[in-house]
């Protein structure tokens, strides 16, 4: 739905291809939407203590990474890995993938004084920072600075689509039983990414150099987010959520 | 204590799109 150029242009066929194993985001929303508001019934019908906000937060990030190892699974190049390898790049990249989707979710998302969030639903911004404490609001507005400013770049879905494959296939990643493989689909992400840039914005010649320093900036808001949920998580306040927590202890072991 | 299965690892190894 985000504003992609219109263009007649002989785009990257890898490019395509990557979108169109995009997953429904409309489908997505509804699935966790349906999740939460049972898990609010039950909340509300069982003497447990009512979720916080922040474990709702988690509740959601839960949810949304069944989805991205959903994706994951769908993706060609993914499939040819054995599974081994396939739980390294996920262990690797769980919380980038997670803050690229929120982020490039409030890159498309036109109003300034609110957040949007995978459900659909819209937190007001000054509020969610007055609750915040000063870690988590460091966060918030770290990952709003970063937004702005792709947004400034005007960001497109196909290019987010590409940041994902360049997120998973982490060539960063040891002791891969496929390492040249990995290191192979990082390059052909990669070589594809630039060739989309010069062809679709042929006036912005850095636009490519740019988009990879934004993806530095990414990763370093994801090890803030972890460095945050492990703090939450050692003080008992992140509600048990297998797949979160299972993705936590990977990546700090 | 034997260590607890790796809920990645059943989400990979299920059948598609279960």
């Amino acid at each position: 739905s985000s504003p992609t150029p219109h263009t007649g242009l002989d785009l990257p066929a890898l490019v395509l291809e990557f979108v169109r194993c995009e997953q429904d985001e409309l489908l997505v929303r509804s699935k966790i939407s349906t999740h939460l508001a049972l898990l609010q019934q039950n909340q509300s019908s069982s003497s447990t203590e009512p979720l916080t906000t922040f474990g709702l937060m988690c509740h959601i990030a839960d949810q949304t990474l069944f989805f991205i190892v959903e994706w994951a699974r769908s993706c060609n190049f993914f499939k040819e890995l054995k599974v081994g390898d396939q739980m390294k790049l996920l262990h690797n990249c769980w919380s980038e993938l997670l803050v690229l989707d929120y982020i490039s979710r409030q890159v498309h998302h036109d109003e300034q004084d609110t957040i949007l969030l995978i459900t659909g639903q819209k937190v007001d911004l000054t509020s969610l920072l007055t609750q915040a404490g000063v870690t988590l609001g460091e966060l918030v507005r770290g990952a709003r600075q970063l937004a702005q400013r792709l947004q400034e770049l005007q960001l497109d879905c196909r290019e987010i689509t590409c940041f994902k494959y360049l997120i998973l296939f982490n060539p960063d990643v040891k002791l891969l039983e496929n390492q040249e493989y990995v290191e192979n689909v990082y390059h052909q992400v990669s070589g594809a990414l630039l060739e989309y840039t010069l062809c679709v914005y042929p006036q912005h010649v850095d636009r490519f150099s740019q988009l990879l320093l934004h993806l530095r900036e990414l990763r370093v808001l994801s090890t803030q987010a972890e460095d945050y949920l492990s703090y939450k998580h050692l003080n008992g306040e992140v509600p048990c959520n297998k797949l979160l927590i299972e993705m936590l202890h990977a990546k700090r072991a | 204590e034997p260590e607890e299965p790796s809920l990645l690892k059943k989400l990979l190894l299920a059948p598609p799109n279960s």
